[in-house]
């Protein structure tokens, strides 16, 4: 699961 | 990527499609509220700084680069080449009113207090608001034209379909990111009024104008 901060959206 | 996120991303770009074919079709901006484009390219610019520090996917950074680069050439059309149409007298929104807050917010309610990040957060408190001085502008005038209410509906759609988009991911994935989300709502909740007028009467081919 991804840390809350990386955005990997737009 | 989910079918909703695609058909949010591709109603976003359909949505600048639409207004920069508006513009320099008829060669005019007439109605189109120089201010929220002012406020979407802060928003692009503000929130794709990550293009240098973070590589998701081709997709994302020719998505950012594409959002970037359309963004500076609306601005480009309305505030020097068909800057005689630009309806400025009706354009009157205080931006402040929308900048100060959507700054403080961001500086209180973030995920991580760091420049990038406050950054992110401060464009998507600001994209949640940007479109007010559109609406307001055909609050204002009381009409639009049915190519900027298409405009409108797929702008608007695009954030809709991104809380559907964030549904799904919450129970496919577990991912959720509240600041986003709750904007999201927030953003989409702004545009209802639009989307029942659009629904019944531009769908009916009739004008969208406002009761007096």
């Amino acid at each position: 699961q991804q840390a809350e901060n990386v955005h990997d959206e737009l | 990527m989910n079918i909703f996120r695609l058909m949010a991303d591709l109603a976003h770009v359909l949505a600048i499609v639409i207004l920069l074919h508006k513009i320099w079709k008829s060669r005019s901006c007439a109605g189109i509220s120089g201010k929220s484009q002012i406020l979407f390219a802060l928003v692009y610019f503000m929130r794709y700084l990550d293009i240098m520090t973070s590589y998701v996917s081709f997709y994302n950074s020719t998505m950012k680069l594409l959002f970037l680069g359309t963004s500076g050439a609306t601005l480009n059309l309305i505030y020097r080449k068909f800057k005689p149409s630009y309806d400025h007298n009706h354009d009157s929104f205080r931006i402040a009113y929308l900048l100060v807050p959507c700054a403080l917010l961001s500086l209180f309610l973030n995920h991580e207090f760091s420049v990038l990040e406050i950054l992110w957060t401060f464009s998507i408190y600001l994209e949640s608001v940007a479109i007010l001085p559109q609406l307001f502008m055909v609050a204002k005038t009381g009409e639009a034209e049915s190519i900027t209410s298409h405009y409108l509906f797929a702008l608007g759609s695009y954030r809709a379909l991104y809380v559907c988009n964030w549904v799904y991911r919450y129970i496919a994935e577990s991912h959720f990111d509240l600041i986003a989300i709750i904007a999201g709502l927030v953003q989409t909740i702004l545009y209802c009024d639009f989307f029942y007028l659009y629904i019944t009467k531009v769908l009916q081919n009739r004008k969208l104008q406002l009761p007096a």
